[in-house]
């Protein structure tokens, strides 16, 4: 059965794709069978590893409009030995009013996985900065949230909010819902902001907070011009070495 | 009548909030009257003029919940001279799946601003990161749209994705709807990923880029704690004069 994890947080830009895709590449590099999920309609993260080419073939869009079918049918190969993907692409926003009126509509994906079961060893899922229906459909799909949190002034407000939809969730759908962590990401060492941010998340939150912290690497944002994880793109760049802690983190979870 | 601008970009991240709090203040203290409209659930700009605190002041929800409700019931004073807000409240989030069943619910704003007519020379529109009902409700509201675009790889695909809803709410509603400005944001100079994605976008876009780049200032994202825009809380800081130089620029639009 696999471990599954989604990425969410409604705040926008906090490093959701950019850790779910780095996360989901180490697992894979490291032997573990591992499925990325795009549940974005901006399908960055689709984007992130080259993959955005204009095609037929069937996306989490197809699996999300047609409850009766599997996630099989869209699964991709990567180019990364042990990584595949279920890809977004863009325009999938339009699908999120259709979805509105499906019954058992934040458990679509859910059910839908049943036709991996026994694939792989990790599922990774990506969110928009949203806390509508795919990211619901994310959070009833799994048992796990990683949190990225930027350090900037309300990511404790931010988090608040999210565990609200998560108890909705938690009591509807899937009692085993939780966050298993939260990170701290764009770290800016030289500023003092992000020092007083970080450790306000840890006082507040205590040991769901991930030792590590991801800095500020420009790196990080020009791998995906490359369609490249940052362990491919940049494998001794400060934002490779922080990525590769944090895997071996969330593998001691 | 008012000048009415949006702040649109379905990326996470981009500065919309930012931009929309420091432009409208600016506009205010250059003596126009101008009113903030919060169209997010996430409140960010509400909160980043430290007017989050629990009350029940009708907000924004209470706009689009009733349509037969103006926008002038949910006025603000922020404090701040010429600047009013209509502020958003956490928990809005809830009111686009029951906004999504509404006839004319992507002119619900549109017709509520019927009810402040010559009160303002400026109001400014600060939208979620999403393409959906609440972003589509101001760009039917507004003549103009003004894009923050961070300086990062996928800059440009996120303003075309942009760009298709624009063309669709102008067939339908809006003849006049239209991208007056995008504004490059988080501009590091010290790093050529910056100056390579500006050039790419104005090459690309051409004249309706801003010449205005607002830097990367740890400034700007430590106002929102204090409650108050760039030009109160630090107004020497490279940030505040970006954006008062960008304020200058879209007076000239
Ligand atoms: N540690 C970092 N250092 C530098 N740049 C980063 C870092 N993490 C992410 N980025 C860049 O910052 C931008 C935002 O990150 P990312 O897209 O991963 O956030 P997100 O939470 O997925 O955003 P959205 O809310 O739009 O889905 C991207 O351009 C990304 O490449
Ligand atoms: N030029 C800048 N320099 C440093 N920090 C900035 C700058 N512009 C914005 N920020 C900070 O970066 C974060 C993201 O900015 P902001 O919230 O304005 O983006 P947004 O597009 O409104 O995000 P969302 O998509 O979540 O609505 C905020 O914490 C903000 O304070
Ligand atoms: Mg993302
Ligand atoms: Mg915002």
């Amino acid at each position: 059965n696999p471990r599954i994890i989604a990425m969410a947080s409604q705040k926008g830009g906090t490093g959701k794709t950019t850790t779910a895709l780095n996360l989901g590449a180490l697992l894979a590099e490291m032997g573990y069978k591992t499925l990325l999920i795009d549940m974005d309609p901006q399908a960055n993260l689709t984007m992130g590893l080259g993959l955005d080419k204009v095609n037929s073939a069937p996306s989490i869009y197809e699996v999300l409009l047609n409850p009766r079918h599997g996630l099989d049918i869209a699964l991709q190969t990567t180019g990364i030995s042990n990584l595949d993907i279920v890809p977004s692409k863009l325009g999938l926003a339009g699908a999120e009013i259709e979805l509105a009126v499906t019954p058992e509509r934040q458990k679509i994906l859910k059910n839908s996985m049943v036709s991996i079961t026994g694939l792989y060893d990790f599922v990774i899922i990506d969110t928009p900065p949203s806390l509508g229906l795919y990211t619901q459909n994310a959070m009833v799909a799994t048992r796990e949230v990683i949190v990225p949190l930027q350090v900037h002034v309300f990511a404790l407000k931010a988090i608040q909010q999210l565990q609200k939809t998560l108890t909705v969730l938690r009591n509807k759908h899937n009692p085993k819902l939780h966050i298993s962590g939260v990170v701290c990401t764009m770290y800016d060492s030289r500023n003092s902001l992000s020092r007083v941010i970080a450790d306000t998340i840890k006082e507040d939150l205590g040991d769901v907070v991930f030792d590590t912290k991801i800095p500020m690497n420009i790196a990080l944002a020009e791998a995906p011009a490359a369609g490249q994880p940052i362990s491919m793109y940049a494998p001794n760049s400060a934002g490779a070495i922080a990525y590769r802690k944090f895997a071996n983190e969330v593998l001691k979870v």
